[in-house]
């Protein structure tokens, strides 16, 4: 498997902070 | 002669001088100026009292207070600096400042390697590494079995503990990223630069005037 876990990790939501900045 | 004109702001319980923040990140004093009014949108979303409460950060991440992530309540405990409970503005400026594009990688990665240091032991283990792409898989609702997932995190523990101790240190963890910079591709964020184009009202609340 070519997957880094690392990697497949970081595509979290909960790491995705531009939602900060997103009008609600 | 005095002015007849006096502006009184009340500032939150973190507040801290936009010039001494901006001396020590990578914003400029007007950006602060700008997180500043996007401070008080957030910690005024559930309890308005200028701390963002982990509801209000969940809130802001998913639109859902409830809603938990390993990965959030992470970097929620890092921006809480002081380990209180709660993200005061000087915390969330000096947080946020990592993901500056502008801000040296070697702190992106320093951050990174913390966030992912579960148990806060000084080191990334090969059991929080797969408690953490077991959690990513819940979250996106992708189901691999167990053998794939332990191949996975074999393959990419193998490659980083290149001291082959068990454990991958800072310094191990640097070498990967640099080897695979996209690691870190969350670690910047580009919006942080136009700021003060989402924020413009902080001009009529800076204290600072600015000849940036």
């Amino acid at each position: 498997y070519n997957l880094n876990a690392f990697d497949i990790i970081s595509y979290s939501e909960g790491f995705d902070l531009s939602a900060l900045f997103e009008e609600k | 002669m005095g002015c007849c004109y006096s502006k009184k702001v009340i500032r939150t319980p973190g507040y801290k001088d936009p010039t001494i923040l901006a001396s020590e990140t990578p914003f400029t004093v007007s950006e602060v100026e700008a997180l500043y009014e996007l401070f008080k949108k957030l910690s005024s979303a559930i309890i308005n009292d200028g701390l963002i409460h982990k509801e209000e950060f969940q809130l802001a991440l998913f639109r859902n207070s409830k809603r938990k992530n390993l990965f959030a309540d992470r970097i929620f405990d890092l921006f809480d600096i002081k380990r209180n409970g709660v993200i005061e503005f000087g915390e969330f400026v000096r947080s946020l400042g990592v993901f500056h594009p502008n801000a040296p990688v070697e702190d992106k990665i320093k951050f990174a390697y913390r966030l992912y240091d579960l148990k806060q032991t000084g080191f990334i283990e090969r059991a929080e590494l797969k408690e953490m792409v077991l959690a990513l898989l819940r979250e996106s609702d992708i189901v691999l079995s167990d053998d794939v997932v332990e191949a996975i995190v074999d393959k990419t523990f193998s490659e980083a503990d290149t001291k082959g101790d068990g454990k991958i240190d800072l310094d191990e963890f640097m070498d990967m990223v640099k080897n695979h910079p996209m690691l870190i591709k969350n670690m910047t964020l580009p919006y942080l630069k136009d700021i003060t184009l989402a924020f413009p009202s902080f001009i009529f609340n800076a204290e600072v005037e600015n000849i940036e």
